[in-house]
């Protein structure tokens, strides 16, 4: 479902380029649960970012479900990173002075569900991350890790193909980081969703079945994960 | 050097209040080295920003240095902040296109320092978090990461007296976090520099002291860490 072929992202020219990108390959198929580690700068959210649709590689090829995505053209790969894709960013990219819940509607605005079914769904994805009582506060007033889980319920609120969550628990306590995890896990296995997931807790990477290790933009390693 | 007595913060009023600080002690000495940790929302960051004068608490009595924090003005109290207090925002606070190194001077331009000076000791400072080679680029240039780490060279640059860290290493791989956990302590065991540290990571708590742990916005723990 993503194919990555010799893949490079190049930032500026000459003696500055940064290789954030340096040649990487990766098939992931439907249904795998993916973990992404690495150093602070190996280039795991820029894969995540060409794999996402959201940026675009300085050479090599990306088939997204069959499709050529440097053939897409802005407006086609919006399409189908909404259709598809649910991401959690490394930021998490929350629209300020916005409530939690109209915050985790966003994505079925996208998709044109009515008003009543938006807010019943949205509500239901925050009561899955323990946040339905923080419906109403906007991202000022909730903590890192709330802000966290509000960005993973928006992630999932549109039943997508694919999660891509780039660091998902870097700002939670264990227990939470563990049942987080234990329902990605479950969506994994009983929903089919596909993850790749960055993260740089080895015990946290333990819910995938895969691990890819990266160093200076390429992938060192690529093997099972020891499980839970 | 730092004494908290029956402190609490609540936000809103009646049915909806939300009790963040709900009457926490705490004495913290100079020199001490504490971690903090505790579940999503448990108060943590509000606690932090308390002791940092950045938030006013709803009641009971703040004392910095022996001062009174409640008697301040608010230009005393960023006065106090500037001269004795190196802050790691939970969510960095970096100015946005502004260079890393310049964001790492800020500290500096405060105090009054010289241009050269100032450079100088910025540079050192992005070298001792292992980013010389990104001194020139901007946030959005920047990994999560790095940029997490610009946070903590401008929380050091101007050898502050007191170190408010709100997990630090929330983005950072184990080996980078470790190099970033050893600097701390040998600026704690060294410098005598006084650490307050938020983290959700038992094996970065284990490099303080004490080990604070929070529920509710109260203290449910306070006890020595088992050490590395
Ligand atoms: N401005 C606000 N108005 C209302 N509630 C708030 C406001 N700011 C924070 N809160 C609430 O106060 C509580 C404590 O927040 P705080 O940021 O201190 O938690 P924390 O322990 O740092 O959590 P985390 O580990 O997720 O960072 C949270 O439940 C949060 O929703
Ligand atoms: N716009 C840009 N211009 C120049 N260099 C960039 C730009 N964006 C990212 N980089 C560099 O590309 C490299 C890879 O960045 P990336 O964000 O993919 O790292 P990462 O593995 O996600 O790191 P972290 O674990 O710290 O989040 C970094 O060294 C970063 O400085
Ligand atoms: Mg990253
Ligand atoms: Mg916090």
């Amino acid at each position: 479902v993503i194919v990555l072929e010799r893949i490079s992202r190049v930032y500026g020219t000459g003696e500055i380029a940064v290789r954030a990108l340096d040649g990487i390959d990766l098939t992931v198929r439907a249904g795998e649960f993916i973990a992404i580690m690495g150093p602070s700068g190996s280039g795991k959210s820029t894969a995540m970012n060409v794999i996402g649709c959201l940026d675009t590689p300085s050479s090599g090829n990306y088939r997204f479900m069959g499709v050529e995505v440097a053939g897409l053209t802005r407006d086609q790969r919006a399409l189908l990173r909404r259709h598809y894709i649910g991401f959690v960013f490394q930021g998490y990219n929350l629209l300020p002075r916005t409530s939690a819940l109209q915050n985790v509607e966003l994505p079925l605005i996208y998709r044109g569900r009515g008003r009543a079914e938006r807010q019943k769904a949205a509500l239901e994805a925050l009561a899955r991350v323990g946040l339905e009582s923080r419906a109403a506060h906007d991202p000022g007033r909730l903590s890192g890790g709330q802000q966290q889980r509000v960005a993973i319920a928006r992630a999932l609120v549109g039943a997508p193909k694919i999660m891509l969550a780039d660091e998902p628990t870097g700002n939670l306590d264990t227990r939470t980081s563990v049942e987080i995890m234990e329902m990605l896990r479950g969506l994994n296995r009983e929903g089919g969703l596909t993850i790749v997931m960055v993260t740089h807790e080895p015990d946290m990477a333990r819910y995938a079945d895969r691990l890819i290790w990266m160093v200076d933009g390429r992938i060192a390693r690529d093997e099972p994960t020891p499980g839970i």
